[in-house]
């Protein structure tokens, strides 16, 4: 374990708090797509397969618990909460999000380290959460006034990428860990869809003024 | 086997 994983670990973890106390406590879901939180909860699902296969450390197999606890906990808020529900941007969160679903699955079976259940299903993940985001950043651009948390929160869930690719420099060099190839080239994707909205998020913070992205 | 990337990261 790294500073920059131990990091990015943090920022991944509080951005899913973050976002299940704005549920919580606003009761309302309102600028959050709940495509990307489905296409999450299968990311997880898919990535941590070895959480009953492969004990790593107590800290692996309860954060894999919590990721996959927190995504179904907040696609459940949404989908199913009385109040909560009707507060989903039901029409502006439009994009087809099983549409990039084949092609990951597709693109892992072609590109692997392995051709096992485990590996092109782990691979899979990969490639999956890299394009993840994309429902809510689309939503985010139809929503008018973005509030803070949720601003917050697509901060917090961009930055813990970027510090893993901090986190794969380090490896590399430091533990002379071998090229993961598949990791960093998904990982620079993820990050680099972020990079607008990141400049956008700073700029709003710099100039104090409320967080807008262009249409 | 050595050559597949430690999965010990999230």
């Amino acid at each position: 374990m790294n500073i920059f994983r131990l990091a990015g670990d943090m920022s991944h973890l509080l951005s899913v708090i973050l976002l299940l106390l704005k549920i919580r406590t606003t009761k309302s879901c309102a600028g959050i797509s709940l495509k990307t939180q489905e296409l999450y909860v299968v990311v997880f699902l898919a990535r941590y397969l070895n959480l009953f296969t492969r004990y790593y450390s107590f800290y692996n197999t309860v954060m894999k618990l919590v990721f996959i606890a927190t995504s179904v906990c907040i696609v459940w808020y949404m989908r199913f909460h009385k109040v909560v529900k009707q507060t989903y941007n039901k029409d502006l969160d439009t994009f087809r999000h099983y549409v990039v679903i084949p092609p990951c699955f597709l693109l892992a079976l072609l590109v692997h380290h392995e051709f096992t259940v485990m590996e092109v299903l782990w691979t899979f993940s990969l490639y999956l959460e890299a394009v993840a985001i994309l429902p809510q950043l689309i939503l985010l651009q139809r929503t008018r006034n973005i509030d803070n948390l949720t601003g917050n929160y697509i901060f917090l869930l961009g930055a813990y990428r970027a510090l893993y690719l901090l986190n794969w420099i380090y490896r590399f060099f430091m533990e002379k860990a071998q090229a993961r190839w598949i990791s960093w080239i998904s990982g620079l994707v993820q990050t680099a869809l972020y990079a607008d909205f990141f400049y956008y998020y700073i700029k709003s913070w710099k100039n104090n003024e409320k967080l807008k992205l262009p249409a | 086997n050595p050559k597949l990337p430690q999965k010990d990261e999230l």
